[in-house]
């Protein structure tokens, strides 16, 4: 479903500074592959994924998605493939400011017509513990209530391909375990996963472990046991 | 140096919805002590905090700041505690998003009429490993170097309480690690550290141990081999 080759993503900043993000990446990831990603701070990983999630466009290099190569699509193919195939979980978040939880979380589905946008994003948001705060705007939440409300946006149109950029970061123990269980039967359901972390704990939930450094892939092992 | 007692924070959205966010807290902390708080999200950890740095107030009882209570202090006392004896490491950063790294680490020393803010600001920033990211504004750094320019900013001006809301959240291991020797070294010289972590191997390296759940104290307990 991915294919990445000699992915290459420069920044020039100013007449002097030039910092090489990605320095030539080329992998393939499988549909119903559950990768994770991991590596120092700095090391590309949100820059991959915005990529992947055709966020932002490589320097050089080809990204084939369900084998079309994006740089060669239209702004509505773009789209299209973010808006119904791809649910990113940013390492930010990107909620809107001004909209509740239940609202930011809706989102997705008023954009993509769905009937019981409000009852689907009501749903996902009880699955992540935040039923009891379905009308808090985002500074009315706690940062890890906050990560929560980005997870279900990105999960609650059911996409078959999930970015999901450390979306345990700021959660305790027990609320990763459960985002972890619910990326999990997302898998068995055969949609494919690329998680990023920082954890080596969460990245033995995954089947296949790529390590970045620098920009470059150093290493893309399975991951034992599993 | 720090001294709570029944503090409470409530909040109050529309005309039906009431938050509790923290239910009568009390607990005091020697200068030159290092305290962990951890607890699941949502249960009060950044809540506590910004009151401790007094960027918050409390809906009901005292905070007693090197035996002054704050709620009698005028604007220009808690100004200068903020300025000059507190640096605080925010769990969303809040670094000004039109400077470079080093003007936002300078800020604090400029303020407080340093001449060599510039140095101790590059140094600062060479400490955490991002001498070759001065210049760099803060959406041109990944969002683990955004937080390391939050913590060296917090730290610049060698504050004698140091409040650090999950300094590591989003850090690999060997910048974490840095990021504690670090904050372990500050200690060792003397300071008192306030840390909240979700991490157990995180609040291991404190020698007291305070657990939040919904608002309230659950334990406080040494660090054993601490
Ligand atoms: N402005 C606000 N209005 C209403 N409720 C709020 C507001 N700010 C925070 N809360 C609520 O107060 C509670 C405590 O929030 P706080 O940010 O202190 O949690 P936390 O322990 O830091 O969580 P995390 O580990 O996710 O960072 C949360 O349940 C949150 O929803
Ligand atoms: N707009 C930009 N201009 C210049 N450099 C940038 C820009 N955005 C990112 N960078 C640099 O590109 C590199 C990769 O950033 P990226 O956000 O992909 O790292 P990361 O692996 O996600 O790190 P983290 O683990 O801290 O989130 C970093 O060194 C960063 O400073
Ligand atoms: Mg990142
Ligand atoms: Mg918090």
């Amino acid at each position: 479903v991915i294919e990445v080759q000699n992915l290459t993503k420069t920044y020039q900043l100013g007449r002097d500074t030039v910092v090489k993000a990605l320095r030539g990446l080329s992998f393939s990831i499988q549909e119903g592959e559950f990768v994770a990603i991991m590596g120092p701070s700095g090391s590309g990983k949100s820059t991959l994924m915005h990529i992947l999630g055709c966020l932002d466009v490589p320097s050089k290099g080809v990204y084939l998605l369900d084998g079309k190569e994006t740089n060669r699509m239209t702004d509505n193919q773009l789209a299209r493939f973010r808006n119904h195939k791809i649910g990113f979980v940013f390492q930010s978040f990107n909620l809107l400011p001004r909209t509740s939880a239940v609202e930011n979380v809706e989102l997705p589905l008023v954009y993509n017509g769905y009937r019981n946008a409000r009852k689907l994003a009501t749903e996902a948001l009880d699955r992540v513990g935040l039923m009891d705060r379905l009308h808090h705007r985002p500074n009315e939440l706690s940062i890890g209530q906050q990560q929560r409300v980005a997870i279900a946006r990105a999960l609650v149109t059911g996409p078959s391909l999930i970015l999901a950029d450390e979306p345990t970061g700021n959660l305790d123990t027990r609320s990763s375990e459960e985002v972890l269980s619910i990326i999990q039967s997302l898998n068995d359901e055969g949609r494919t996963i690329v998680l990023v972390t920082h954890e080596h704990d969460i990245s033995q939930h995954a089947k296949r472990l790529v390590r970045l450094r620098d920009g470059l892939i150093v290493s893309d092992e399975p991951v034992s046991d599993r």
